[in-house]
């Protein structure tokens, strides 16, 4: 039974998509079957893996609101055992849609129950926000990973996030857990990104993970080659943080 | 009568509060009246420009759901000729409290109507989705002002932001312009930002700023000392490209 993990967090850039990217693609580099969810109508998942958007022909949002199987969107990548549901611009009209819809927040954790066998983890990418699409995915998952950026704005959204959780764990996903928190674009040049760490760790103790993401320009180059950064530069300081952020995924088991 | 400008992009984390509450900052400082409505529930901006959350009275949320005057939520701020409309977190419930209130796209514009005179520039910072708030300030305002990243993902996102705004000017608010497109977070050290700034001119032409502002660290520790970077540290490279970019807003009248 796949493990399902949803990359939350409605603060906006703060490193949901890149992280839910190369942390599939180091897990499929690590031998596991992986499925990357795009829940995110701007769809940089689904580019970040090099999947053409124009030549789909099927969507999440066929899933969530034409009934159709997730089976029948699931693309293959180039990289070896990492598939794609991927999300195109009609995912942004699925908020409004699923707010009239029967068991609304239940739809993507339905059509995520008959391919979960298949693959070892399910990584949904949610947007910045925390609407029906996000609610969807907390309700689908096991657990939620969420990528903290080493700025002070970042820290203000957090108390939002974790009622959204509770919320979502008391009413509709009982068995959600904070899997964790990564934090990530620390810039070594100042003080902030240090002070940031400390009052996460503070909060969050020992769910934060060892790991923190460098701010690395190799990782926003990557995505306009379409490839997660274990192929466009696996020597660069960004591939050997995320490689070992995986590293701790798999630990926690 | 004041010049209504909402600051919009649905992707995260592309500079709209930086450039939300530093543009209103140096607009106060050229002797401009300004008000900044905070319409984000994560209040960036609010906290931005030093204001403390836990000691309001009032807030945007109340304006717009509990049919306060938007007059007695703005505070001031220690900037001269600087107020904010100030947002909390209780503003996170909106979206799906106004999908059934009557005439709920028009509830900001409606409560900016009366405090218009009293400012020359109405600043809005939106969340990062296209959502009933979002609508709400693309309804209420003159002029759009979309920050862009100078990253390749946040290209991916700018056809559904032009959608929304067509849509908005077509069904709600004729009068709503496309002002400007401003380049932000330029890093020097790679060719990706020449590439996205080249490929935003071939579209956007000259409504895109001559000023593009750099990743500069000094913008992104100035919000943890709750003061815009003019205050903060106004030799910075980010004082002095929102002080340029000020004055272009200026010019262009
Ligand atoms: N560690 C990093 N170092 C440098 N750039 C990064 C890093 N992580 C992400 N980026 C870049 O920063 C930008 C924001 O990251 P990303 O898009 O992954 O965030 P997000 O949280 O998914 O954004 P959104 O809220 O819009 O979904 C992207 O352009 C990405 O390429
Ligand atoms: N030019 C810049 N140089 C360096 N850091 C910046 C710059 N502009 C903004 N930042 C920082 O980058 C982060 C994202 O910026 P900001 O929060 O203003 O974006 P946003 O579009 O308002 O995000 P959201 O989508 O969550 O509302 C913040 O931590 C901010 O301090
Ligand atoms: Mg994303
Ligand atoms: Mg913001």
């Amino acid at each position: 039974m796949g493990k399902v993990i949803a990359v939350v967090n409605q603060k906006g850039g703060v490193g949901k998509s890149t992280t839910a990217v190369n942390l599939a693609a180091c897990l499929a580099a690590r031998r596991k079957k992986v499925l990357l969810v795009d829940v995110d109508p701007q769809g940089n998942a689904t580019s970040g893996v090099g999947v053409d958007k124009a030549k789909l022909s099927g969507s999440v949002y066929d899933v969530l609101l034409g009934e159709r199987p997730l089976a029948e969107v699931v693309v293959a990548t180039e990289i070896p055992r990492l598939e794609v549901a991927p999300a195109t611009i009609d995912l942004a009209g699925a908020e409004i849609e699923l707010v009239a819809m029967m068991s609304r927040e239940f739809r993507l954790r339905n059509a995520l129950a008959e391919v979960r066998e298949a693959h070892d983890y399910l990584i949904l990418d949610c947007p910045p926000s925390l609407g029906l699409l996000t609610v969807n995915a907390l309700t689908a998952a096991d657990e939620a990973l969420v990528p903290i950026q080493c700025e002070y704005y970042a820290l203000e959204g957090l108390s939002q996030l974790l009622n959204t959780i509770n919320l979502v764990r008391k009413h509709l996903n009982p068995g959600l857990r904070l899997d964790g928190v990564v934090m990530t674009m620390f810039d070594a040049r100042t003080n902030l990104s240090e002070q940031v760490i400390a009052e996460v760790r503070k909060h969050f103790g020992d769910k934060v993970f060892k790991t923190v993401i460098p701010r690395n320009i190799r990782l926003s180059e990557a995505p306009g080659h379409g490839k997660p950064i274990i192929l466009y530069d696996k020597n660069s300081k960004g591939a050997q943080a995320y490689r070992e952020l995986t590293r701790e995924v798999l630990a926690r088991g």
